[in-house]
């Protein structure tokens, strides 16, 4: 069925969603982030 | 979604139209539908057995045009114009716009000079009306404009037909994306339960500390 | 038979006015029902206020020990928590909208009031008891709701509250059991000493059959913008002060214990269970912080998972 192969197409071509060096680098940032805010937690809980 | 319910009737009238005229009068509708502003696929017609016979006759060019118009890009076209029959406006509007959707295929995001070279534009003012009217209005692309890097950001781009072989590369994509999706459920799987598992353990520690500290207050009481 | 709860009867409703119940009992009305609607047009208001209180009045009607709140609508004040009298602003409002909706075929009568806390909690402060107890005075029954539309967006469910306040010296015969709740320093003071003076209603929702296809609705538009949003970006400044807090918490605790070390020997277990309930409570706190921060990033790896991870 074109219409639905078209569909699918399209809607592959949107992956990856998000695909840069500053998305990955504020990703990991954020990541980081709640590492850290996870480990002082720890501590707090210590 | 909405570009192929919007051309659907479209797609289903020039399908009709196909099966039912033959030679001179055929070319006549493809004419028609490669102009039609509200019709960017055209698998369906060329698939139609009236159309398919074209090929090997005196009206195989526009069969070939269909193709071009199919799977082509404007840059493809003008190399290969001597063989094909000469565009009205609409028809190089037409191609103009699908050259856009075959270069959101590849790159997300399209610099300017990029666009300007592919489409035979030769300032920014009238690509980005071009884009804006032509594309974004129609319902084709959506995307933002960034005027300071002087590129297109595409956010979504209409499907267009399948060129053969394509199918094989959209199968693996799906395959690869439901088994990441599974192996991502999985996971979660595991996490739950090692969560569940960690709760326990936690819960009896407790349990067990608090018992020491009451065994330790009675020794000392 | 779910959609029988928006029948008003305007008889029953009067003859309840007439007997008063709640005038025997200050414990009388124990649940509150909230439409779909009133819920959404009560927490988009309280979040659109951003960091600022703002207040609004509730319409609805009573079901033995039920307040049921149909609808809600705002009120044009702001910055409830720092006047004594925000809703005086707005008497004239108040009035004007209750005659139209009258005029208009809705019936129901206002039943309370809502106000937010953006970031510090569902209670009632010492002006919100003050107002509330006057409103129980001369306007029976009448609610009190509020919302917290930063905790709702960091938790990810709506943080609301509905109360009612006691009169005017009465002891309750039980301590009620209520969900713990951070309470930010510099409002801990204000919270523990009014704290005894009202309680809380558990609170159940309803929506009719036409919400409900509403609500599908919406959905389908409105899921790409659920999907791409992200408390961890959007609840940034409110984490910072949560954390902020939490170090402010831990410095108090430090400081009371280095002043009952020797006391503590003489203060003996008394002294000793104050620290530790305090400690505890940070270490709750300090829980929450981290598994809000936690949650929102596990969306984030997941989305990143499912929608960066596959190429062509």
């Amino acid at each position: 069925e074109n219409s639905l192969l078209r569909q699918v197409s399209s809607l592959l071509r949107r992956l990856p969603a998000i695909e840069s060096e500053k998305f990955q680098d504020d990703f990991l940032m954020e990541y980081n982030d709640t590492l850290l805010i996870t480990y002082l937690a720890m501590f707090t809980n210590c | 979604m909405d570009i192929e319910q919007k051309q659907a009737e479209h797609i289903d009238y020039f399908v009709k139209q196909a099966s039912n005229l033959k030679g001179t009068a055929l070319s006549t509708v493809i004419v028609e539908a490669t102009s039609h502003p509200s019709l960017f696929a055209f698998s369906e017609i060329i698939a139609a057995s009236n159309v398919l016979e074209l090929e090997g006759t005196e009206n195989s060019a526009s069969l070939d045009l269909l193709r071009m118009f199919a799977y082509g890009t404007w840059s493809e076209y003008k190399s290969a114009a001597d063989r094909l029959p000469q565009l009205v406006p609409d028809q190089v509007l037409k191609l103009k716009q699908l050259t856009v959707l075959t270069l959101a295929e590849t790159n997300k995001v399209l610099p300017y000079d990029l666009l300007m070279q592919e489409l035979d534009v030769t300032n920014v003012r009238e690509l980005e009306d071009f884009l804006i009217n032509d594309c974004m209005y129609v319902g084709i692309v959506r995307g933002k404009l960034d005027q300071l890097r002087r590129c297109f950001e595409v956010q979504f781009a209409a499907g267009r037909d399948l060129r053969p072989g394509q199918l094989g590369s959209m199968i693996q994509t799906l395959a690869n994306w439901l088994s990441t999706s599974e192996n991502l459920l999985v996971s979660i799987q595991e996490k739950i339960k090692w969560a569940d598992t960690m709760s326990e353990i936690d819960k009896k520690h407790k349990k067990e500390v608090d018992e020491r500290v009451e065994e330790v207050k009675k020794t000392l009481s | 038979a779910s959609d029988s709860i928006f029948f008003y009867d305007e008889a029953a409703q009067a003859k309840f006015q007439q007997e008063k119940p709640w005038a025997n009992d200050p414990h009388y009305f124990k649940r509150v029902k909230i439409s779909a609607l009133a819920l959404l047009k009560m927490v988009v208001h309280a979040r659109s206020g951003g960091t600022i209180e703002v207040m609004g009045l509730m319409q609805g009607k009573t079901d033995r020990d039920a307040i049921i709140v149909m609808d809600a609508f705002a009120l044009p004040v702001e910055g409830t928590e720092t006047r004594v009298n925000a809703q005086a602003d707005a008497y004239e409002y108040m009035v004007d909208y209750s005659q139209t909706n009258k005029q208009a075929g809705r019936l129901e009568n206002v039943v309370g009031w809502y106000h937010s806390h953006p970031g510090y909690g569902c209670w009632l402060s010492g002006i919100d008891v003050s107002t509330q107890m006057l409103n129980q005075q001369y306007q029976e029954p009448f609610l009190a709701v509020v919302i917290d539309p930063t905790r709702t967006v960091s938790a990810g469910k709506v943080e609301i509250g509905a109360f009612r306040t006691y009169p005017e010296g009465y002891k309750p015969p039980d301590e009620p059991v209520s969900e713990y709740q951070t309470i930010p320093l510099n409002k801990i003071e204000d919270f523990g000493v009014h704290c005894k003076q009202y309680y809380a209603l558990d609170i159940t929702y309803f929506k009719s059959s036409l919400d409900c296809h509403l609500l599908d609705l919406l959905w389908n538009k409105y899921w790409v913008n659920t999907l791409s949003s992200s408390p961890l970006l959007g609840n940034g400044d409110y984490v910072a002060g949560q954390i902020s807090d939490l170090a402010e918490k831990i410095e108090q605790a430090e400081n009371q214990l280095a002043h009952s070390r020797f006391g503590s020997l003489i203060g003996g277990p008394l002294r000793k269970k104050e620290e530790e309930s305090q400690l505890t409570k940070i270490t709750r706190d300090s829980a929450k912080i981290t598994v809000e921060q936690v949650h929102g990033l596990m969306s984030q790896v997941i989305k990143d998972i499912l929608f960066n991870s596959v190429r062509q």
